[in-house]
């Protein structure tokens, strides 16, 4: 699974992810990332999130619009947010990958529970950062 | 506001010791190319939308990443593809499952959000409007890679001899 959130120079948030799915998977299964607010969220008033992994969980537990709502109603940070539905909700239900999350003042998050994750970001400096293990 | 673009390329990572120093490199490489495209946008003052969906467009070309060529088969020897699409602006969103045809199907999910009343359209009817959007279409070939035959056939391999299933992550996700 692919994916991309940003913040512009206009405060706006946009999310997009596309992915093959699960080698092997059975025919006709559609993963998270098609489903609005599992695995693709983007709302201005608080964050734009991609995610990747374990499909099902994310889709069970609605990752992305949990994080918009724990933003949104429990006054959370987005890397608040993001770290505790990673970490603290869908990983001990079993849930294996990570999202990637922007806000409207340009914060950032990147939160994961597998070995590694594909990822990086570049800011207002142009400055290209990428990543794959825990480095 | 200060930009900010962030890309992932997928959780199911190569395991470290399994990964060798060429296609780290070109790992990196396909992130950068990805990210480059998405800031172009960007540093143009350009919107968030146009910037995430050529960040993904960059990362469907690439046969390192699970999405558009590249993409996992499933049991049946086909590949089937989703993507999404969503603005911040007005929470429009657009997705299309269940697809193999379109050679950037995060296009495929935007033209849904742009050019249709619906969130998501999936298999048959999905492929007809894209084809109807006037979609660049790719042949099955494009999208296969032999890293990921070899996948599937390890997996079906794995299910006939009834074995417990230990793939690592970069092994089930692709």
């Amino acid at each position: 699974t692919v994916g991309a959130v940003a913040c512009d120079h206009q405060g706006h948030l946009a999310a997009a992810t596309s992915t093959g799915g699960m080698t092997g998977k059975a025919s006709g299964r559609i993963g998270d990332t098609p489903m609005i607010g599992a695995g693709t969220w983007a709302d201005d008033a608080t964050c734009a999130v991609s995610a990747t992994g374990h499909g099902e969980l994310f889709m069970r537990y609605v990752a992305g619009h949990e994080i918009d709502a724990r933003m949104r109603w429990a006054g959370h940070t987005l890397e608040t947010a993001a770290n505790d539905v990673v970490e603290r909700l869908l990983a001990p239900v079993g849930g294996s990958g990570g999202l990637i999350a922007v806000d409207r003042a340009g914060n950032m998050a990147l939160p994961f529970n597998s070995e590694g994750m594909y990822r990086g970001y570049v800011g207002a400096d142009g400055r290209l950062h990428t990543a794959i293990y825990r480095e | 506001v200060s930009p900010m673009l962030v890309i992932h390329g997928g959780a199911g990572t190569i395991r470290r010791e399994n990964m060798t120093p060429e296609r780290e490199a070109a790992c990196h490489a396909g992130m950068r190319r990805a990210l480059s495209a998405g800031y172009a946008v960007l540093s143009r003052q350009g919107s968030a939308l146009d910037a995430v969906t050529e960040a993904v467009k960059a990362l469907e070309d690439d046969p390192l990443f699970n999405a558009g060529r590249g993409a996992v088969f499933n049991i049946d020897g086909h590949q089937e593809m989703d993507a999404a699409v969503m603005d911040g602006r007005d929470r429009r969103a657009g997705a299309v499952a269940n697809i193999c045809g379109p050679r950037h199907p995060v296009l495929a999910a935007r033209a849904v959000m742009e050019r249709s009343e619906h969130v998501l359209l999936a298999g048959d009817g999905a492929l007809r409007f894209c084809r109807d959007a006037g979609l660049e279409f790719c042949e099955p070939a494009w999208f296969a890679t032999e890293r990921r035959l070899q996948a599937l056939e390890e997996e079906r391999r794995r299910r006939s001899a009834g074995a417990p299933d230990e793939r690592d992550e970069e092994a089930r996700h692709g």
